[in-house]
This record gives C-alpha cells, sequence and structure tokens, in this order.
C-alpha cells in the first residue's frame, strides 16, 4: 500500500459519502445518472468476485464490502425509494449503457491477463469502470446547471482514478517485475474522459460560478 | 500471502 494508492480509495469512498449525502439530505436524485449507478454496481461484483476466496487484508475486505453494499443501496434507492425516484431524471438519462457492457465483456474476452473466469470478469470491469461514468456526464450536460453534490461527486470519482495512476507509476518504480498494463491503459482512459469536467469544474471553482457543462 | 490472481487492489 501507499499513499498515492490509499489517497485514491479515501477519495472513491469521499465520492460515494458525498452522493450518499447528497440523496439522503435532499431526499433527491436528480441530476444523478442511476445507468452509471448501475454500470458501478456491475463493476465491482465482477471484480469482486474473490471477496470469499481471496483474503488480502482486512482493509481490503472491509473496503470490498462497503463499495458494493453502498452503489447496490444507491440503486435502490434510485429504483425503489418512493420519494427518491420520483425526481430521477427518466427522460434525461437515456446513454444506451448496454452497449458499454457488451462492448467492455467483447474486450474483455479478447484482452485478458489469464483465460479463466475471474481473470476476464476483472479485466471486464476494468474495461466497464473506464467508461461507466458516460451516462453520467452526458446527463450533467443535458440537465444545465449542476448542483454542488452532484458536481463534488462526479469529481471525486474522477480525482480518485487519476491518484490511482501515480500509484501505479510509484509501483512500476519500486516493485521489480510490476505490470498493471490492463488497469494502466483503462485507467488512462478513464481519467481523460473526465478531463473536458474536471475544466469546467475549475472554471466554476476560480469564478466562484455555478458548475455549468456546455451541451 | 499467496495471491492465486494477482489484483491486491480495490
Amino acid at each position: 500500500m501507499n499513499i498515492f494508492r490509499f489517497a485514491g480509495d479515501m477519495t472513491h469512498l469521499i465520492s460515494i459519502l458525498v452522493l450518499l449525502l447528497k440523496i439522503y439530505a435532499t431526499k433527491s436524485c436528480s441530476g444523478i445518472s442511476r445507468k452509471t449507478q448501475e454500470l458501478y454496481a456491475l463493476v465491482f461484483l465482477a471484480r469482486y468476485v474473490d471477496i470469499f476466496t481471496e483474503f488480502i487484508s482486512v482493509y481490503n475486505t472491509i473496503m470490498k464490502i462497503v463499495f458494493i453494499a453502498s452503489t447496490l443501496a444507491i440503486v435502490w434507492c434510485m429504483r425503489g425509494h418512493r420519494v427518491v425516484r420520483r425526481s430521477y431524471d427518466k427522460e434525461l438519462d437515456t446513454f444506451r449503457h448496454y452497449f458499454l457492457i457488451a462492448a467492455s465483456l467483447v474486450l474483455a474476452l479478447l484482452v485478458h491477463e489469464k483465460f479463466t473466469f475471474q481473470e476476464i470478469l476483472w479485466a471486464f470491469s476494468i474495461y466497464l469502470e473506464a467508461v461507466a461514468i458516460l451516462p453520467q456526464l452526458v446527463l450533467l450536460q443535458r440537465s444545465g446547471n449542476v448542483d454542488n453534490l452532484t458536481g463534488q461527486y462526479v469529481f471525486f470519482l474522477g480525482a480518485y482514478r487519476g491518484l490511482y495512476i501515480l500509484n501505479w507509476i510509484y509501483r512500476y518504480f519500486t516493485e521489480p517485475h510490476f505490470s498493471r498494463w490492463i488497469a494502466c491503459v483503462s485507467g488512462l482512459v478513464q481519467t481523460a474522459l473526465y478531463a473536458d469536467f474536471f475544466y469546467y469544474y475549475f472554471l466554476s471553482w476560480k469564478n466562484n460560478a455555478k458548475l455549468k457543462l456546455p451541451a | 500471502l499467496k495471491l492465486v490472481n494477482n489484483h491486491d487492489e480495490l
């Protein structure tokens, strides 16, 4: 464990806590893409299938449980909670996310570390996570002004993978035969997708203005 | 610490 990876995990945790706070405090999920939440639930379920067979550390196991449970709770809340689900922007959240699932699955069958069930699921989860934010970014562009908590949620979610890239660079230089090129390349694509969001987020912070993404 | 897959990251 290194400081970049720990900071990345904490940033990821903060993004989920900010999202939970937004939904709980405002009893609304307006501006949140349910499709992105469903994709993330799939990412965690596919990536953490080894939670019962591979014990790495107490920290690792607890974080896996927290990520799976919180994301499933958010999806349930956006689908089942009678007050929250009314504020879901159904007509704006129209990204065809099934294509993202299919494309990630095909790519995982072609490019993986080992042709085993677990490794293909792991590669699938890595590729899917890289594109999982797309429905959310499209929804932000369509829904005009973005409320603070939603903006912070997306910011922390994008920042965590950027910190993971620093973690991979650090491990590359400090650990012999460290190679995570699938996660690295995918992580670079994932972080690059946030580039324009980060730009407008920085502008809104610098000008102390409301965050607004151009349509 | 034996890892079947070398995925020690979240």
